[in-house]
């Protein structure tokens, strides 16, 4: 029976993909059977596995505006436990052609029923906004991962975050509830870098992961190689902090 | 007669909102009369000026969805010459209910009509989308600024932003046109870098900027004292670049 988690944050950059594409890759190298669903236009967590966005006959525009089923697009990643539902610059023709139809912020739920009993973690990477793209991830996951660069606009943010969640979880989904703030872009020495993780320890206490993903320029070069850090540089401090992320955030799954 | 510019990319978090603050700032500072419009919701341009973004009773959201005029929300910042028209969260909801109005894309245009011949300048920042906020930004518009970040996902959305303001200058503005490409977040040694910005000039050659905004912990500070680089670090990396870049971008739009 399927966890599904939405990686989200309305601010831009803030290391949602690269969060969403190596955390789920770190899961299902445990073992665990896992889904990636791409709903950003961008499709960056598809051209960061390798997909060949340019190429696809079908993808998550489909899914969310036509009949297509989402076990038409899933496809395999070079992780043998992992699988994604590609996106495509399309999508974002979605938010618009969703806007008058009834029960919009549950298109993606309704497609995602028919897959969620197949896989142990899904994981949702969201677009750097609060439209329909990211009220139909909220809507469909039961646990929010929010990744927040340790800098001042990156606070700023949350208040709406945070209402948005609240808003959903009293009227569209009762069960939403925020497993983890993941500290992302940290540069551990810079005096901005601590104040701004004091602030995110105050407000979110135990919320909060242990782990810190450290800035690390592999993180950023592992995309252009189509593979997830664990593949790309396996010793590298990016592949080692989202590993133990990756423990962590099982661990607080299993509490909930 | 006001020259109006775009800060656009639907990239998240390639440096928009610090490029248009800071390099608004320095044109203001050369004795032009510079205006901020603030189009994106999370309102970082208005706080990085230390607009005081809960206690508005007026902002952006309320001059495209009714009929207040922009001249009633605009306010001084710190700066002699520099003026702003402040965003609110509430201005994501302008997306969805300015979605089945007659000429959804003029809005902004209409409401600016009235005081771009009080400006020299005026600069536009966008949200990480291509939805209607850019699309009202970039038809009101007459040039657009792409901030890039020098790393992988920014070369990826390039194609999709370009075809957009293509189509825009088909349909809706024929004046359109890309003044300038920026690299940002630029940092010298790496190879990421340095690659990155190989490609972006054989992609786009006069275009880009001999000036590249370099990566520099004072830029991620500054908005959190609500003033630009060139108050908060006048002596900085960050103060430095962007005096550059204004002066490089004046005599750009002086050849237009
Ligand atoms: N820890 C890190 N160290 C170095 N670079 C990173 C790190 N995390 C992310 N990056 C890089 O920073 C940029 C932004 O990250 P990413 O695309 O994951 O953010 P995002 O929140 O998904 O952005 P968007 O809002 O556009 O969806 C990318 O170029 C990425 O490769
Ligand atoms: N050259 C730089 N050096 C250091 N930090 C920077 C630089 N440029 C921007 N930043 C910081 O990086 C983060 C992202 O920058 P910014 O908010 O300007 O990007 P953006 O494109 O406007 O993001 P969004 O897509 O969310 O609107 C911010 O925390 C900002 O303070
Ligand atoms: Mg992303
Ligand atoms: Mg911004």
């Amino acid at each position: 029976m399927g966890k599904i988690i939405a990686v989200a944050n309305q601010k831009g950059g803030c290391g949602k993909t690269t969060t969403c594409v190596n955390l789920s890759a770190v899961i299902s190298s445990f073992g665990y059977k896992t889904l990636v669903i791409d709903m950003d236009p961008q499709a960056n967590a598809s051209i960061h596995f390798g997909v060949g966005i340019h190429r696809l006959e079908l993808s998550m525009y489909d899914v969310l505006t036509s009949n297509t089923k989402i076990s038409n697009i899933i496809t395999k990643t070079q992780l043998e436990n992992l699988e994604i539902a590609p996106s495509h610059i399309n999508l974002s023709g979605a938010e618009i052609e969703l806007v008058n139809i009834i029960g919009r912020e549950r298109a993606l739920l309704e497609k995602v029923e028919e897959v969620k009993n197949d896989y142990d973690y899904i994981f949702i990477d969201c677009p750097p906004s609060l439209g329909l793209l990211t009220l139909n991830s909220l809507t469909t996951a039961q646990f929010v991962i929010i990744p927040l660069q340790t800098e001042f606009f990156a606070l700023e943010g949350m208040d709406k975050l945070l209402k948005t969640v609240e808003i959903i979880k009293s009227k569209l989904n009762h069960e939403l509830s925020i497993v983890a703030i993941v500290p992302t872009l940290y540069v551990e020495k810079t005096k901005l870098a601590q104040e701004a993780l004091e602030k995110i320890f105050l407000y979110f206490k135990d919320s909060v992961t242990r782990t810190r993903i450290r800035r690390n320029v592999k993180l950023a070069e592992a995309p252009s190689h189509g593979i997830p850090i664990m593949l790309y540089a396996p010793k590298s401090y990016g592949a080692i902090d989202y590993e133990r992320l990756g423990e962590e955030i099982i661990a607080k799954l299993k509490k909930e």
